[in-house]
C-alpha cells in the first residue's frame, strides 16, 4: 500500500496522473527516436543549457511531444469512385492533453507504405483534399459537403514520402472548443491510367497517418523559467 | 584549530553515484527509453574550512565557522545538488500514444555546501 502511494506520488511529480498500462503499443515513430537520441547524446553541460521548454527541431515551445494514432475510419467499403481512390475519416483523440499544457503545434504525417512511384507525362497524379470535419458522419455514410471546410488541397506523384501539413490551428481550436469531429481525407486520381487505377483501389491498404502534437506544460515549464 | 583532525578527501561533500533502474521500479513495461539512467546524489561533510571545490555560499563558510567553535549548537552546512541536469524519457501513455517528455532537474552533476 505505502509503495503504491510513493509510486502515485513520484508519478504525480512526473506529470502523470497514473501508472500507463499500454494494451496494443504502437512501433516508436523515428522522429521521436531521433529527437530522444540526440538529446541523449547531448554532454553534460550542454544539457544544462539546452531550454528544454523547446523543442528546438520544429522551433516551436514544448517540452511534452506526443504522436497520436489515427482512429478514424474509412467512409466506403472498398473505392467510392472510379477516379476517386479513398474517402476517411481521420480522427486523433486529443483528451489525453492535460489542462495545464498549452498546445504550441500539430503536424499530420501522412505516409504510404509502398514505394511505388508512378511517373506520369503531366506529372501531377495523385489529388489529396484535407477537410475539416464539422459533422458526424457513419460508416459509409458519405459526408455532407456544407459539413466540412476544405484545409488543404495539392496534387502529388511520388508514394513513398512522407506528406506533411500544419495542423497547429485546427487542433487548437479543437480544444478550445472541446468538439474534435476531427478529418476527412480524400485522395483520387488525376486520370484514369491503367496502372494509376490498379495503384489507386490499393491505396487505402498503404495508408498511414498520425497527428505530431507538442504541448508545453505550463507547471513544469514556467518554474524553470523563472529560476533561469 | 590545530586539534581539529583534518577529514579524509573522499568524504566531502560531492555527488555519489546512484543507478535508477527502472525495471526495478516495475516501469519496464511502459516507459520506452531509457530503460534506466545515472542520477546520482550528494552526501558529504562540509568541514572548517570550506575549499573551493565544495561550491560553497559566503553563509556555508560562515556557518561552518560558527560550528567549528559551537558544534553542538550550530550544525555543518548540508551537503546539496548545486548543478543538475535534465533527462528526457519515451513513454507510452494510458492511450498508447507515445510521448517523449522532458524532465527538468534529474539528474545531480555537481554538490555544494549551502
Amino acid at each position: 500500500m505505502e509503495l503504491s502511494l510513493q509510486e502515485s506520488l513520484l508519478l504525480k511529480s512526473l506529470g502523470l496522473s497514473t501508472k500507463p498500462s499500454p494494451k496494443s503499443p504502437i512501433p516508436v515513430p523515428p522522429v521521436l527516436w531521433r529527437i530522444f537520441q540526440r538529446r541523449k547524446t547531448l554532454p553534460s553541460a550542454n544539457k544544462a543549457l539546452a531550454d528544454g521548454c523547446r523543442v528546438e527541431e520544429f522551433n516551436v515551445p514544448g517540452n511534452i511531444i506526443r504522436v497520436f494514432p489515427d482512429q478514424g475510419h474509412f467512409i466506403h467499403e472498398g473505392q467510392p469512385g472510379r477516379l476517386l481512390c479513398l474517402q476517411k475519416r481521420l480522427y486523433f483523440n486529443l483528451s489525453v492533453l492535460e489542462e495545464g499544457e498549452r498546445l504550441t503545434m500539430a503536424q499530420l504525417e501522412i505516409k504510404f507504405s509502398c514505394n511505388s512511384y508512378h511517373a506520369s507525362s503531366q506529372g501531377q497524379v495523385f489529388e489529396l483534399r484535407l477537410y475539416q470535419s464539422s459533422q458526424m458522419s457513419l460508416r459509409g455514410v458519405p459526408p455532407q459537403r456544407h459539413g466540412r471546410k476544405l484545409l488543404v488541397e495539392q496534387s502529388f506523384a511520388q508514394l513513398h514520402k512522407s506528406l506533411l501539413f500544419n495542423l497547429s490551428g485546427v487542433a487548437k481550436e479543437w480544444r478550445m472548443s472541446s468538439r474534435n469531429l476531427g478529418l476527412i481525407l480524400e485522395i483520387s486520381v488525376s486520370n484514369g491510367d491503367s496502372d494509376l487505377q490498379r495503384l489507386c483501389a490499393s491505396i487505402d491498404s498503404f495508408l498511414d497517418t498520425s497527428l505530431l502534437v507538442v504541448t508545453l506544460s505550463q507547471q513544469q515549464c514556467k518554474a524553470s523559467r523563472r529560476r533561469r | 584549530n590545530a586539534h581539529h583532525a583534518p577529514v579524509t578527501p573522499s568524504n566531502l561533500c560531492k555527488p555519489r553515484r546512484l543507478y535508477i533502474s527502472f525495471s526495478d521500479v516495475g516501469w519496464e513495461n511502459w516507459i520506452i527509453a531509457p530503460q534506466g539512467y545515472m542520477a546520482n546524489y550528494c552526501l558529504g561533510e562540509c568541514p572548517f574550512p570550506l575549499t573551493a571545490e565544495l561550491n560553497s555560499t559566503n553563509h556555508a563558510i560562515l556557518q561552518t565557522v560558527v560550528h567549528s567553535l559551537d558544534p553542538e549548537g550550530t550544525p555543518q552546512p548540508c551537503c546539496v545538488p548545486v548543478r543538475l541536469s535534465p533527462i528526457s524519457i519515451l513513454y507510452y501513455d494510458n492511450s498508447d500514444n507515445v510521448v517523449l517528455r522532458h524532465y527538468e532537474d534529474m539528474v545531480v552533476d555537481e554538490c555544494g555546501c549551502r
